[in-house]
């Protein structure tokens, strides 16, 4: 039964374009996805402006039309307001924490350079060893690079406290019961009955072209995220062929090969977007002309399209603050890590200048 | 994304 305890291990050679393949893979998969949700938000802010579909079923003029039902009830499902507002309360904790274990570990560089420069200017030259100073540099380097991150997410939080600030009431509208929101939305005299007419009927098949779209994208996120392959193999056979690896043909070539396809279905998607948008936009300027508008119409509409791209904003912010947390707990691992490097380094430098402080003081 | 990218944070350097 035994095991290997050195399988897994490789020559450094390839444990570095490992991590180097891993993080191409990683700006691969951010692109896709990142560009298929950008997509996603866009389309959804044009329908919203358009206040689609609900315009397509508010024909009663008083009711809660019932696309904006269903994306009140999906906020109520996700928990509403408050599971939000929790997140959001939770991010100062989240980077207080991360800061102070990034300010303990430079502190501890820092109390060691100072002892290390009062013994040398007691001892001057006899003070043999390298100045911490120099010794620290790579480090306090992570460091920088540590309070450069936090800073941007700082940022970051401030971005989601807008957003959540500028929609927060319409949210909290969408969160009451059906009664209420049906109030709060401003009623108007029926538009005439434009239920059979040919420019609905249109605008309801793209639509329904557009969500099949948007389904679609959720598999291929699916597929995207779940693309694995283990470089070991290919890196160690380079090693040993031509005694160097290179790294960047080799990922580059397995990268198009994992991901070609995908590109190509993201490209296309993205593509279709456009082109029933572009029919969307078209169609609603006939629709728009045929309905008869007047200012209750008008008000009423401004609500609901409110209403409708208030539901886009809880979805964001809900994404950008699960975005955020995980950053949060990601990085509270890598600075852990990172304190236990300096706690290291500071604790070797200690036990070395106490054995230069006995030598010293005997000689 | 809105949160900076963690992913060069993670190569591990090792110090000599």
């Amino acid at each position: 039964k035994f095991t290997d305890l050195f399988e897994k291990m490789v020559p450094m050679a390839v444990q570095q374009s490992m991590s180097i393949y891993s993080q191409r893979k990683a700006e691969t998969v951010n692109r896709l996805v990142g560009s298929l949700r950008e997509a996603t938000n866009l389309c959804n802010g044009v329908l919203a402006s358009l206040n689609l579909p609900a315009a397509l079923e508010d024909l009663s003029g008083d009711s809660v039309p019932q696309s904006i039902a269903e994306k009140a009830r999906s906020i109520v499902q996700q928990g509403g307001l408050q599971s939000i507002e929790q997140l959001i309360k939770d991010l100062p904790e989240l980077l207080t924490r991360n800061r102070e274990i990034l300010d303990e570990s430079l502190k501890m560089l820092d109390d060691e350079e100072t002892t290390d420069n009062e013994l040398r200017a007691k001892f001057n030259q006899r003070w043999n060893r390298t100045p911490s100073g120099d010794l620290y540099k790579p480090l306090r380097a992570e460091g920088a690079n540590f309070r450069n991150v936090l800073d941007k997410a700082v940022q970051a939080d401030q971005v989601v406290r807008d957003r959540y600030g500028a929609h927060c009431d319409m949210i909290a509208l969408l969160c009451k019961s059906e009664d209420e929101l049906s109030a709060a939305i401003p009623s108007a005299n029926p538009t005439k009955t434009l239920q059979g007419s040919e420019v609905v009927n249109v605008l309801r098949s793209l639509l329904s072209q557009l969500d099949e779209m948007k389904k679609e994208r959720d598999t291929l996120e699916e597929e995207i995220k779940a693309v694995t392959f283990d470089m070991s193999t290919s890196f160690l056979t380079a090693l040993a062929q031509d005694g160097a690896i290179n790294e960047e043909q080799l990922s580059l070539s397995q990268l198009d090969q994992s991901y070609g396809t995908y590109n190509q279905r993201v490209q296309a998607s993205l593509h279709m977007q456009e082109e029933l948008l572009g029919k969307v936009q078209t169609s609603h300027q006939d629709f728009s002309s045929l309905k008869q508008s007047n200012a209750e119409t008008n008000q009423r509409e401004e609500v609901l399209k409110k209403l409708a791209s208030a539901h886009d904003s809880y979805v964001e912010i809900s994404n950008n603050l699960r975005e955020g947390t995980k950053f949060y707990n990601d990085l509270t691992e890598i600075l852990l890590k990172f304190q236990n490097k300096c706690s290291d380094i500071v604790f070797a430098r200690k036990t070395e200048r106490d054995e230069l402080l006995k030598d010293l003081q005997q000689s | 994304s809105l949160y900076p990218s963690l992913e060069d944070l993670k190569v591990d350097k090792v110090i000599r």
